[in-house]
């Protein structure tokens, strides 16, 4: 599914370059269950964006499906972005001024489907996290937790076959994680690829391999049987 | 510190009312150190903004060092949240707009602290976070476990009495994790009171009070002794 080469990003912020990716090498198979974690700063949400054609590296090459993502235009990219991929930002990146179920909706807008059918895929994702009671809701209304499963429903309402996951579980108790956890092993079960950050030992026990990244580099690759 | 009788919020939302908090009872002693603990949605975050005076309860009553937090005008509680309250907020509630030294300093200006000693303390906690090479950054320029350490820094700075965190280490690593909850148990030593709200149980195994929170109640209390 996914293979870089050299990726590279520098963000240049006046006097201060701030090197957060240093030619990492990285290839992902179809179906794989990848965990990637590391300290605060080492570059793994920049990792994240880049491999979910968020934005573009400095400098390297990148291959999705095996098409070189620089070759690609906006429309071929946004096309990928919303089909294939689904991302659950660390963030979480909803918009304060719609409700629930349109926030959820909203990939499948771009993907111009139906109306009527995206909103009962957009209901019956909120009701998988919990949460249909709340769906004409914003998200000003709801608890840290609450958001982050909203964005959990949006990123998988276009039935990704790639899923980003970039600390899901971060602002959830402990039997939500596990609730979570469950939906989207269940998806990797079903075939899907899924990536994962996370600073959860019990998230990354659960992955067959785990990259851990130091200071802009993968500096080393286990699986979740140490954990 | 702190002494609450039958805290109550009720958000109104339009059709759907969100008994958030349920006639709440609460004391906390001066010098004291508690974890917060519950699923998610269960009113942890609303209880602290009660306590940390950001909010006002539907009913119920509340004192702080023996006032009654009803009968303050509004300059009298800005000059309590100001001087003697430091909350780290879920969400961090960085500005945009402010580089990461001009959110630090925040809370001095409007204690009408002299610049330049303002700038001196955001610095030296900047640095006490490890972010004191990007004072000049914005929180958009930040990873998400380095925003949190923006907002720690930022409620220590006006040296408050009473320290409200709302999960301060949900989005770091675990090194940074421990370094946190280090200085922040040193602020406890030195006899400042902690609330701490947390999903992790190594932090809660660190209070000596645990109090579990469940539907908008105090469920039960335990001690961190059971982690
Ligand atoms: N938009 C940006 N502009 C400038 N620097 C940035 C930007 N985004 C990230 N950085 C910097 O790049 C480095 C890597 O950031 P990244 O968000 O990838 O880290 P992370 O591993 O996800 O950390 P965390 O665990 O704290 O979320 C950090 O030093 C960060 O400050
Ligand atoms: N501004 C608001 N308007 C309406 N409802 C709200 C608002 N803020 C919180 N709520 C609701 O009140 C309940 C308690 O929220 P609160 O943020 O206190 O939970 P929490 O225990 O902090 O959860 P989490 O662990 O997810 O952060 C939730 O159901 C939430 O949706
Ligand atoms: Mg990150
Ligand atoms: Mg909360």
């Amino acid at each position: 599914v996914v293979r870089a080469r050299d990726l590279t990003k520098i963000y240049d912020t006046g006097a201060v370059s701030v090197h957060a990716l240093k030619a990492v090498d990285l290839d992902i198979q179809t179906g794989e269950f990848c965990a990637v974690v590391g300290p605060s700063g080492s570059g793994k949400s920049t990792l994240m964006h880049l491999i979910g054609c968020l934005d573009s590296p400095t400098s390297g090459q990148y291959w999705i499906d095996g098409t070189e993502v620089a070759t690609l235009d906006d429309d071929a990219l946004s096309a990928i972005r919303n089909h294939h991929i689904g991302f659950i930002f660390q963030s979480f990146n909803l918009i304060a001024q719609l409700d629930l179920v349109a926030n959820v909706e909203l990939p499948l807008i771009y993907a111009n489907q139906h109306k009527n059918q995206r909103r009962h895929l957009a209901l019956s994702l909120l009701e998988k996290v919990g949460l249909a009671d709340r769906s004409h809701h914003r998200p000003n209304q709801l608890s840290g937790g609450q958001m982050q499963r909203v964005a959990i429903a949006r990123a998988l309402v276009n039935d990704p076959s790639l899923i980003l996951a970039d600390e899901p579980t971060g602002n959830l108790d402990s039997k939500t994680s596990t609730e979570i956890m469950e939906l989207l092993t269940n998806l990797h079960a079903e075939g899907k690829t899924l990536v994962i950050v996370t600073h959860d030992p019990r998230v990354a026990g659960q992955a067959e391999r785990v990259i851990h990244m130091g200071d802009g580099v993968i500096q080393w690759e286990g699986t979740g049987r140490e954990y």
